[in-house]
This record gives structure tokens, sequence and C-alpha cells, in this order.
């Protein structure tokens, strides 16, 4: 019984929940604080797989998995707008088959903190071992759980997380660490893999969603040869800047989807501003990523020159 | 939160409200700082330093761990056409060829299985973020993968 980190209820949400839900922290190396909301399964907690899920970014909060994805709650805006929102459940949540551990990770995103800010000067490496850790005093804390079968999952720049992690995990197996622990195998949703492969997976993509025309898209291919990943060939470079062009205020999570603008986002916008990405932005960022080109950077919305992952972009 | 496109406002209320934050043990904005969906904190710096994570999954499946690779496939973020192009790139051999997979009666995508436990799918009509988009597609897959069934 977990009574300190139990929570009984919440802001929003008039009803029982249907299965167990814990919160808290667990401090790593002294003064790192991993925030972490665990949801027991609604099914059969104590043989239900236990499975850890990362959001990405890399520097984006897990609560987006919790509040807008396979979380337990449906989450209504509130009436009028600002006030809190009201909660439902969620009959496709994950919980309603596994056991799932909501992590903000690394330290210095969503509600995980720490008193010294030089540990938000982090990296993969590092990452996957506070995550370890975390994993390592988390099943010490809810040690029933430790036999349960347990899997990694995650999105987005949790491709990069949840490999380096899975790695520290077997080795921590092989090495005697954790000897017992039942650890299964892994999921990645959309997830960042390796430059060549992801960097050259644009092109096509918008061609066959019909995004370009066939006549750019030929034109493209030629000049690059096929090959968009690190090429520097400046003919190329333009004609992936034409590719680039053709996205001004496309949604790129989901091309079927609106592009939300915030309500004092584009209208209190000066016109100047707004074309910035469409009329002075030189060619997309493509030399960041892995110290190489990375070339499927997001192409500039209405309301102003954006990257994928923005916190790169404030590097 | 400058993520384009996306609204995360209710997370941000609900997060940010004092009575949630104690409701969940998490510390105030004054200590942890404000939510947000991805922090924009200056002094957060985040170095990509581990490189390709081709290796890892090879070594990862090679020591017989399952994984299960997925798709929204409507994502320009990060596009399906490499998810699929790295995991066909590994050379492994094709145990569950090209089909399609159903949920509740409708093709909800598509799926290669590979030796080495290893799956690819795609989530027909589902973008980056693809539970958010095809909740009920999105559990399908992933009870029957944790569970092992086709």
């Amino acid at each position: 019984i977990h009574e300190d980190t139990i929570v009984s209820s919440l802001p929003g949400f008039n009803g029982t929940f249907p299965s167990n839900q814990y919160a808290g922290y667990v401090t790593i190396d002294g003064d790192k604080n991993l925030f972490y909301y665990f949801v027991e399964s609604e099914r059969n907690p104590s043989e239900d797989p236990v499975v850890l899920w990362l959001n990405g970014g890399p520097g984006c909060s897990s609560f987006d998995g919790f509040v807008y994805e396979h979380g337990p709650f449906n989450f209504e805006p509130g009436q009028p707008n600002g006030s809190l929102p009201i909660l439902h459940l969620n009959p496709y949540s994950w919980s309603t088959v596994s056991n799932i551990i909501y992590l903000d990770s690394p330290v210095g995103v969503g509600l995980s903190y720490s008193q010294n800010e030089s540990n938000y000067n982090i990296g993969d490496y590092q990452t996957a071992e506070d995550t370890h850790s975390f994993l390592l005093q988390w099943f010490e804390e809810y040690s029933e759980f430790f036999s349960n079968p347990f899997y990694l999952s995650g999105e987005s720049y949790a491709g990069v997380y949840v490999p380096t992690l899975a790695s520290q995990v077997v080795a921590g197996i092989q090495a005697g660490v954790v000897p017992n622990l039942n650890f299964k195998g892994y999921m990645v949703g959309n997830g960042v893999t390796d430059p060549m492969y992801d960097g050259n997976a644009l092109v096509p993509f918008v061609h066959g969603m019909g995004l370009i025309s066939d006549d750019i898209y030929q034109n493209v291919v030629a000049a690059c040869n096929g090959s968009y990943y690190n090429n520097n060939d400046p003919n190329c470079d333009a004609s992936y800047q034409t590719v680039m062009n053709c996205f001004n205020g496309l949604n790129i999570y989901d091309i079927l989807e609106p592009c939300y603008h915030g309500s004092d986002s584009v209208t209190s916008l000066p016109v100047s501003f707004k074309q910035l990405g469409a009329t002075e932005r030189p060619l997309p960022v493509r030399k960041r990523m892995f110290g190489r080109a990375w070339p499927y950077w997001a192409p500039a919305v209405e309301d102003g020159p954006v990257t994928l992952w923005p916190q790169l972009d404030s590097q | 939160s400058g993520v384009p496109c996306v609204s995360d406002e209710v997370a941000t209320i609900w997060l940010n409200n004092p009575a949630v934050r104690e409701a969940i043990h998490a510390q105030p904005v004054s200590v942890a700082g404000p939510w947000e969906i991805c922090t924009t904190n200056s002094n957060f710096n985040y170095n990509h330093d581990a490189g390709s994570m081709i290796p890892y999954h090879v070594n990862l499946t090679n020591e017989g761990y399952r994984a299960l690779i997925f798709s929204g496939d409507h994502d320009m973020c990060v596009p399906f056409t490499g998810s699929e192009a790295w995991t066909r790139s590994l050379g492994y051999a094709i145990t569950d060829p090209w089909r399609s997979w159903l949920s509740v009666g409708q093709v909800a995508g598509y799926l290669q299985g590979y030796a080495h436990n290893l799956t690819f799918i795609t989530v027909k009509g589902a973008g980056h973020t693809v539970a958010e988009y095809k909740p009920q597609q999105a559990l399908a897959f992933f009870s029957r993968w944790l569970e092992g069934t086709s």
C-alpha cells in the first residue's frame, strides 16, 4: 500500500476510479526529481503487464499521453474557457489491459525538476541512465509488480529513449543488478530512429499523400539523386526547399487535421511576422541532428518559423 | 509552448491548477515550475549523443526481446515511410507478409511481421500521436501485441 502516493480523487472527475492510481516523485542522484503517474490495470493488476510510457520531444511531457492519448480519462474542456476541464472515463484507456507508468523524463520536463538546473544539460545516454535508475527505485517501491511482464513504450523522440533505455535494462539484467526483472520487449510509435532512413522518408511520403506535384517530386529526386540525407548539393537544397514550401500552414502531426491556432496567436501578429516563414526563412535547418543532416524539420507555419522539435531550435 | 498546430490548453490548465497538483502529489509551480507540454526552459539543453538506433534494435531483437514498431500513416513529422524502410533494412526473414489488420471489423492498418519477434504496423488515418487520433484501434493493437495474439 503506497499511502503517500495514492491518488484518491481528481479535480474535474466525479466518480470512482476503475483502478488504483498513484503519483509522485522518485529522486535519483540526490537532486533529480522524476515525476510519474501510475495507473493500475482495470483488469488484473497483479498479473497484467507493466508498461512504461514515454513521450518524446526531447523535452515533452508524458502527460501528453495521459491527457490526450491513452490515459484513464478523456478531458472535456471546461466552460467557460480557462476553467478546469471535466474528466470522463476513457473506454479505450491502455490501463484497461495493463499497468501503465507515465514518466516525465528527462529531468526538467513536465513536472520533473531539479533545484540544480545544470542537470537540465542532458543527452541520450544520461537520460537512459537516469530512467533506468528511476525504474530500479520504482520497482523497489512497487515491488509487488516486479515479476509482472514488463515493457517499454513511447513515441516520437522516444524512438531514441526506448531502445537506449531497453539496452540499459538488459545490461542490468545480465549484470545481475536486477536478474529477475521480467523485461519482455518494447514498442515505439512514429519513432525517431536513424538520420538516414528518417531523413529520406519525407519526400516519398508527401508525394504519396498528394502534397507535392509529380513535377516537384521528379525534380527533387533528380536533383538529390533520391537521397536527401546529408546531401549538400546546392541544386538538391533548392529543390528540397521547393518541397518544403508546400507545407505552410499544414498540421505536420496529422496532415488531415486542421492546424490549431491559439486564441492570441495568428490574429494578433503583424503580417510581416506571419510571412516570416514564407519569405525570409532560409533552408530549413538541416545540420543539427547528430551533427549531420536531418532534413525533415517542420516547415514554417503561419504564425512563425518553427521546427518539429522546438527544444532543438532553442539550442 | 511553441509546438505548431497543437492545442495543449486543456492539459496546461489542468496541470497548473494548485488543487490538481496537490491531488497528484506534484510540487507547486513555485518549486517545479509551470507544466508545459514541451519545456521552453532555456536551461534545458539536450544533446543527441546516441546516434542511430538501428544497432540497438538489432541487439535487442537478437537477444530475444519483442519489438512492435507502429506508425500513424498520416504523420508527416516522423513518416511511416522511414519506419517501414529501416525495419525492412534489418534483413530479417518475413514471417507474416504485408497484410491488413482489423479492428471492429474494419481495416485498421497494415502490418509486416519479421523474424526475431519484430513487427511493423501502420495505423490507418492516424497521426503522430496514434492513440489520440485512433483510440479504439490503438487499444486493439496494444492489447493484442501484449497478449501475443494475432
